[in-house]
């Protein structure tokens, strides 16, 4: 859920760290 | 194995570590912790300021691969990185609570968390309380407080009062708290101080269109917060981390999509790309704390619980 593309990108995903903690 | 030399700054001590060249930032992390006896350790951090932007020391990466300061002993603090949202009910050991206690009176008398002059004055006398115990009028004489740096330098510039005047209205207070031992007395601290606008909050200037650095972000155990610069009080908008879908930048642009599809998408500027990478991790950690508060006890936390159950009858007893 936290992916980073390029070292000036990053984009973490609230919804699915959700998901995965479940 | 070969060595370089940290020097760690806590809130009351400094310690100096071998550590070993391939030794990642969890390693050294974990073994402050240790020698701390601090098991709550999520809350916690080792921060270092690089280029006069304050940093992390990450985890996961080898503590030597990280952009830290070059100098020997290379420095670090630990610190509070994360809050909790009740103190009360989620600082369990004494060592964790008292180290929270710290780092917010020094906030406060650093004037980085905003109080009221009366609430200042409330707060320094559960401080007063911590530190020398119950009042005692035959030993703690007129001037006893003139060595503790007790209330922030504005408010004591906002009334024409003498250093005993301030005294004589602490230990009023003071007074009141007879029978409250330390860590009641710094646990009654927090408590008050968690209510503050500014408390837990780290603000970050932002700008949604370019060249008008015009308002400021917060992050905090909640969410995320959008003040205007000159009013850290109260955020015009809010996304609690439970509406939120997904943070993510690029450069030095930021977005904040919200889990509602039809609310509209938040995009602002922050003054590097350093310091958007500091708010996405800040952000990661506090919605992970967030979950977590909202998950049933880890058994480790059931037994800490437990333990500082025990702990607090058995110290009511002995008091």
């Amino acid at each position: 859920y936290f992916a980073r593309k390029a070292n000036h990108k990053g984009s973490y995903s609230l919804v699915d760290a959700l998901k995965s903690k479940v | 194995p070969k060595t370089f030399k940290v020097k760690v700054i806590t809130m009351d001590a400094e310690m100096e570590f071998s550590c070993e060249m391939k030794w990642k930032g969890k390693d050294l992390f974990d073994l402050v912790c240790r020698t701390l006896g601090l098991r709550e350790t999520w809350f916690f951090g080792l921060q270092y300021t690089i280029k006069g932007v304050c940093a992390w020391l990450k985890m996961e990466k080898k503590v030597l691969e990280q952009e830290i300061p070059k100098e020997d002993p290379t420095q670090f603090r630990f610190l509070a990185k994360f809050y909790p949202e009740k103190v009360e009910e989620e600082l369990l050991q004494e060592i964790t609570q008292h180290l929270f206690f710290l780092q917010v009176k020094k906030q406060i008398l650093d004037e980085e968390i905003h109080c009221s002059p009366e609430v200042t004055v409330l707060l320094a006398s559960y401080a007063v309380q911590a530190k020398y115990g119950d009042y005692d009028p035959n030993f703690h004489k007129p001037g006893f407080l003139i060595q503790d740096e007790l209330l922030p330098k504005r408010v004591l510039k906002q009334y024409q009062m003498t250093v005993h005047m301030w005294e004589e209205k602490i230990t009023a207070w003071y007074a009141e708290h007879r029978g409250i031992a330390r860590d009641e007395a710094e646990m009654n601290y927090l408590k008050i101080a968690q209510d503050l606008a500014m408390y837990g909050v780290n603000y970050f200037p932002i700008e949604q269109n370019k060249n008008h650095r015009d308002l400021l972000l917060g992050v905090d155990a909640k969410g995320i917060h959008v003040y205007s610069i000159n009013n850290r009080f109260s955020p015009n908008r809010s996304f609690e981390w439970s509406a939120i879908r997904n943070i993510s930048y690029s450069e030095k642009e930021l977005t904040i999509k919200p889990l509602d599809k039809k609310a509209e998408v938040f995009k602002f500027f922050s003054s590097q790309l350093k310091v958007n990478k500091l708010i996405l991790q800040l952000c990661i950690g506090n919605h992970d704390l967030f979950m977590k508060r909202r998950r049933v006890d880890s058994i480790e936390i059931q037994q800490m619980k437990a333990q500082a159950r025990e702990e607090k009858a058995r110290k009511k007893m002995e008091h």
